[in-house]
């Protein structure tokens, strides 16, 4: 379960980074 | 108006001081609380994106910023960050004025600490667009040592210098 919940902090780390360069208009 | 985010982490207790002073902007310069929000966001990430409490707060925060993104709409200062940039350096330095100007006539109050402070703060912002200019670096040091050395001042009975 440890690598799952890792897996899904990531996710969210990657999504908040998307949001931002999204926010932006750096994508 | 944008909700105050309540509770913020520990980690992001830098960050309380803008958030606050994106907060007071809100309907005053709805640009400048829009950056000082990035700002918070952009420096949130760097401190803490992982811990489940710090994720939940900058996912709440992104949420803030999307939304007045919309609600700003097509304004140039949102869709062109160079003119955003200026226009937030404009306002932090005609803050700066104003506080400087008050020092040097002498007249020491507690609207000219904030507004020292404040734009300290907003120079702070202006870190998102890129490296802050030498000049606004110097500005950012002196602003927020008066704001430091006329409030204690203030507070201990002497007449700042």
């Amino acid at each position: 379960t440890g690598s799952v919940g890792t897996s899904v902090a990531s996710t969210e780390q990657d999504d908040l980074s998307q949001r931002l360069a999204r926010l932006r208009d750096q994508v | 108006m944008a909700a105050q985010l309540n509770p913020i982490p520990p980690q992001f207790k830098s960050l309380q001081h803008h958030l606050r002073t994106a907060q007071e902007h809100d309907k005053r310069d709805p640009v400048v609380a829009y950056y000082c929000r990035l700002y918070a966001m952009q420096t949130g990430m760097k401190i803490d994106s992982k811990s489940p409490e710090c994720r939940k707060f900058l996912s709440k925060l992104m949420d803030q910023l999307e939304t007045q993104k919309k609600q700003l709409g097509d304004c140039d200062s949102i869709t062109q960050e160079i003119v955003g940039s200026a226009h937030v350096e404009n306002y932090a330095l005609k803050m700066f004025l104003y506080a400087d100007n008050e020092d040097r006539a002498g007249s020491f109050h507690k609207n000219m600490i904030k507004s020292f402070y404040t734009a300290s703060l907003l120079l702070d912002t202006l870190s998102v667009f890129g490296e802050l200019t030498e000049e606004n670096f110097q500005h950012r040091k002196y602003a927020r040592w008066k704001a430091t050395y006329i409030h204690n001042c203030l507070k201990s009975g002497m007449t700042p210098e």
